[in-house]
């Protein structure tokens, strides 16, 4: 499936 | 038609109980491979990621790929009405209506189940996960989930403040492992040392540490993961204070399940 960008933004993003 | 068979009810029920929880809706996907599952929990503060390889399963079937949104508290519920040695079998019609189909068919007492699921957002995942190097964390220890879980409710036994989320203080030093907890009327503190392997050759707990960690979090993350810990014998916890946790269990080389948590920052 297509993913939705990377942990690692995910988590900086926070 | 895309229909995955499975046969490890007991299994997805565990999972599901620890995980509904914390997290709403998780994205399912099912391929030739196996299953992935990845979900975020509501605070975005932690991510759960399942992988369970095809090999995991007594029977899977998967012709092709299937992915999608699902509320887990209904999915909970549903496994909760099913035998533990059930066939389930998943359906999603190819022109991609907003439905999933899971049947739970006893052999036994010849009995079929079904329950149709509404696809669900699933809250920004998947995502891509790249493999963690252990090389990056200050700490990693090892121990039986037995003795993690046993932690836990001690923790969570003192450590209700009341007031505001409950927290965990997680630090290593001098090859020991300090759990820390502040309840209304108290702390609760649980240190473990490194163990002779000579000993307990099958239960051993493993420190490596860099340097000194000292991290914040929430009890509740603590305490999902730990209900997911039952699916095996060992977890290990990679702890740095520049990168989210890693809390993984693996699952007799066939796949893992494995939260992520941002630290505290206070």
């Amino acid at each position: 499936g297509s993913k939705q960008g990377s942990i690692m933004s995910f988590f900086k993003k926070v | 038609m895309l229909e995955p068979r499975l046969v490890q009810t007991t299994f997805f029920k565990n999972v599901l109980e620890a995980l509904s929880d914390l997290f709403i809706e998780a994205h399912f996907e099912f391929s030739r491979t196996g299953l992935e599952l990845q979900a975020i929990d509501t605070s975005r503060v932690a991510l759960v990621a399942l992988v369970l390889r095809a090999e995991a399963f007594n029977h899977y079937l998967c012709d092709r790929g299937l992915s999608m949104g699902l509320n887990l508290a209904d999915m909970a519920k549903a496994f909760r009405c099913a035998n533990n040695d059930d066939i389930i079998t998943i359906k999603a019609e190819e022109d991609w209506t907003d439905t999933v189909t899971f049947t739970f068919e006893s052999p036994e007492d010849g009995e079929i189940l079904e329950f149709d699921f509404d696809f669900v957002g699933s809250n920004g995942v998947p995502l891509e996960i790249p493999e963690y190097q252990e090389s990056e964390y200050q700490a990693i220890v090892r121990m039986p989930s037995a003795k993690f879980m046993r932690i836990c409710k001690k923790l969570s036994s003192f450590g209700d403040s009341g007031d505001r989320d409950p927290v965990v203080i997680i630090s290593v030093y001098k090859e020991r492992v300090r759990s820390f907890a502040r309840g209304k009327t108290g702390t609760s503190t649980t240190v473990c040392l490194q163990t002779q392997t000579v000993d307990k050759p099958k239960e051993p707990t493993l420190i490596e540490m860099k340097e000194e960690v000292s991290l914040i979090f929430d009890l509740k993350y603590m305490n999902s993961f730990s209900k997911a810990s039952t699916l095996s014998d060992q977890v290990t916890i990679n702890l740095s204070s520049e990168l989210p946790a890693v809390f993984e269990c693996k699952i007799a080389e066939l796949g893992y399940i494995r939260y992520y948590i941002s630290p505290r920052k206070e």
